[in-house]
């Protein structure tokens, strides 16, 4: 079991040590701990660099110190000859002897005992991102006020990350901002726009520092853009490197800013602002938009009347125009709706007449009534002729859509009255 | 007809056969007949053909006759208790409109009804035809339609007519604006040939046709003079009720 203190001592100390002697002793404390180990006597054979007989010292591997000689205080206050502060709890201790010696040598007396480590300051490697606290036996981080420690117990960060930006236009920077942003941190923000806007982010070159890229061209710290079907960056340096303008295509987009454990950089700042999704102007043959725009977005309402002749199929209660609204997918409501020729059907026959059947009864077709000839005749001269118009009646131009009528030849017998009267 | 021929159809398409109490008429439009008002007084519902050369009883059965919606005595008519004492002839003018249109062909087409202008003013000497399965010389009816032209004459020969019968008086006899007289040298028409057309031939317009002028009324003598509703005094009656009954009446 590690102790907190033991005493070391040469082979037959205080008497001469033996020849030929290599004796070892493995010290251990406890963890956390540090060993003070230190000589309150040292008489052994002298050689250059303790090559015959010496105690040497090692820890970790290292050698820490190689003694040899008669050595006294120097200090009349102090027994301790010679001292060693190791900051881990394990060191080795050998002592050797060779089979040279003439005269008589007594070894070495030393003693060790558990010291408290440093942790914070007794390493070259900092332990905490921010703040350490030593304690006998160990140490721990702590952070600033808003920053939290990560589960690493070492590092420090910010929580920044679930703001969810919603309002139509805005504007977003990295913690601090324009002061250092945090290290070793993960901000996760989201734009949420109305379904049928686009965000479009818009980031001055001259906002833009984020801790560059390594040699490898990665970045330490990164700004990133990520939508459904996109991701833009990530973006670091100083001087934001993409375009100065992103149209997102994304009613959503995260924005995700990752920083490492160093740097000191003010970060970023960026502005939005939602952009209604376009929908495209392709008016169809025979109608008239209103109103009538260079481009359409999101929520334009246009009202889709058909040309004289055409109606709407597929439409509404009224076949002649109806209202569309541009969705947020960037489509047309009624888009299948179509303006078609006006059918004004087969004409309806008349009493006395024929119909002379057009060829086709569309809009602007013509066809001519007859009468029964020589019996009957039509009461307009004018009223034979009939225009498919653009309500779906057929039209004469006198009587309007009312049938012509034939009405009977009067006076005129098929045979003349002869008589031999005189 | 007295004086007259055996005439087809054809050459007068207008004429209307009453059947019960044997008369005549004249279509002149596709709903409306025209006949005397004395013809329909007690027969408001007028059993009528068209198209017909004869009238046998035989040939009757077969055709589709011409059925009376309603008839329209001209308001001045005067009615009398008994028709055979008549004397007073004047407005002896009616109308009948049919339940169905009548359709025209080579023997049924109407005359017309003349206008107002000067063109169709009448005058002695002016000839006219009239038609009919009335009496003649010899029978009281005939099977074959008869027609006969005959002219216009003054007013005062049929005023000079004498009757053969001793009991009527001829003074008795109203003559007015209303009526006009024609025949002579024996044509003329007779019992049974009552509301038939007395038509003349006009050039109008370029355009020669038949116009009915007057209706078969009456007469002192058959084979002298008759005389004829002057038509050319109620064609705005005749117009207006026409126009105003256009539409088939309901039940």
């Amino acid at each position: 079991e590690p102790t907190l203190h033991g005493e070391i001592l040469s082979p037959n100390y205080p008497q001469a040590y033996p020849n030929d002697v290599k004796q070892t002793w493995d010290v251990e404390v406890p963890e956390g701990f540090g060993i003070h180990l230190y000589f309150t006597h040292l008489d052994i054979e002298l050689s250059e660099n303790c090559l015959y007989d010496s105690v040497k010292i090692v820890s970790g591997g290292i050698e820490e110190g190689k003694l040899c000689g008669q050595r006294t205080s120097k200090n009349p206050k102090s027994p301790i000859i010679e001292e060693f502060h190791i900051p881990y709890n394990k060191l080795q201790v050998t002592f050797t002897s060779d089979f040279s010696n003439e005269e008589r040598y007594t070894g070495f007396a030393a003693y060790y005992v558990a010291v408290d480590v440093n942790e914070c300051t007794d390493f070259a490697d900092v332990p905490c991102s921010h703040f350490c606290n030593n304690f006998i036996g160990g140490y721990f981080c702590s952070c600033p006020p808003e920053y939290f420690l990560h589960d690493d117990k070492r590092n420090c960060g910010v929580n920044c990350s679930g703001d969810v930006f919603t309002t139509l236009i805005g504007e977003i920077a990295s913690p601090n901002y324009p002061e250092a942003y945090p290290e070793n941190s993960r901000c996760e923000y989201q734009i949420q726009l109305e379904e049928g806007f686009q965000v479009v982010m818009t980031l001055k070159r001259e906002d833009f520092d984020v801790e560059p890229a390594d040699s490898e061209g990665n970045c330490r710290d990164s700004l990133e853009f990520v939508t459904r079907r996109q991701r833009f960056g990530p973006y670091c340096g100083n001087g934001f490197p993409g375009p100065l303008t992103i149209e997102t295509k994304s009613n959503t987009v995260d924005i995700i800013f990752q920083t490492d454990l160093t740097g000191q950089n003010k970060g970023w700042k960026l502005r939005y602002h939602g952009d209604p999704i376009p929908c495209p102007k392709e008016v169809p043959a025979n109608t008239i938009w209103e109103p009538e725009k260079p481009k359409y977005v999101f929520k334009d309402v246009v009202k889709i009347t058909c040309l004289e002749g055409f109606e709407i199929v597929e439409g509404g209660s009224d076949p002649m125009s109806l209202y569309s609204t541009c969705l947020s997918n960037g489509m047309w409501s009624n888009s299948k709706a179509r303006c078609q020729p006006v059918d004004c059907g087969e004409p309806e026959p008349i009493r006395n007449g024929k119909v002379q059947m057009p060829a086709e009864t569309l809009f602007g077709s013509v066809f001519r009534y007859t009468c029964e000839e020589p019996y009957y005749y039509m009461e307009h001269e004018e009223s034979a002729e009939y225009r498919c118009s653009g309500n779906g009646s057929w039209v004469n131009e006198v009587l309007g859509t009312e049938l012509p009528k034939c009405v009977p030849v009067c006076g005129v017998p098929s045979k003349p009255f002869t008589t031999s009267q005189r | 007809i007295f004086g007259g021929s055996i005439a087809d159809i054809a050459s007068f398409p207008w004429q209307v056969f009453f059947h019960s109490e044997r008369a005549g008429g004249a279509l002149i439009d596709e709903y409306w007949v025209l006949t005397a008002a004395h013809v329909v007084e007690r027969n408001y519902h007028p059993t009528m053909y068209t198209g017909l050369n004869l009238t046998k009883s035989s040939l009757l059965a077969k055709t589709h006759s011409l059925a009376a919606e309603s008839v329209f005595i001209h308001p001045d008519w005067q009615r009398v208790d008994d028709p055979s004492m008549r004397t007073n002839f004047d407005n002896d003018i009616a109308l009948i409109r049919l339940k169905q249109p009548v359709k025209m062909g080579p023997a049924v087409s109407p005359i017309c009804l003349p206008g107002a202008s000067l063109n169709y003013s009448l005058s002695v000497g002016d000839l006219g035809m009239i038609s009919g399965w009335g009496k003649t010389e010899k029978r009281d009816w005939v099977v074959q339609l008869r027609g006969a032209v005959l002219p216009v004459t003054a007013l005062e020969m049929c005023q000079g007519v004498r009757p053969k019968n001793p009991k009527l008086d001829p003074k008795s006899y109203i003559f007015t604006e209303n009526m006009f007289c024609a025949g002579g040298s024996g044509v003329d028409s007779c019992q049974g040939d009552s509301g038939g057309a007395f038509v003349v031939k006009r050039l109008i317009e370029n355009r020669s046709k038949f116009y009915v002028f007057g209706v078969v009324s009456w007469g002192i003598e058959c084979g002298t003079y008759g005389v004829y509703t002057k038509v050319q005094n109620y064609v705005e009656w005749i117009r207006r009720t026409m126009k105003e009954y256009s539409t088939p009446l309901q039940d």
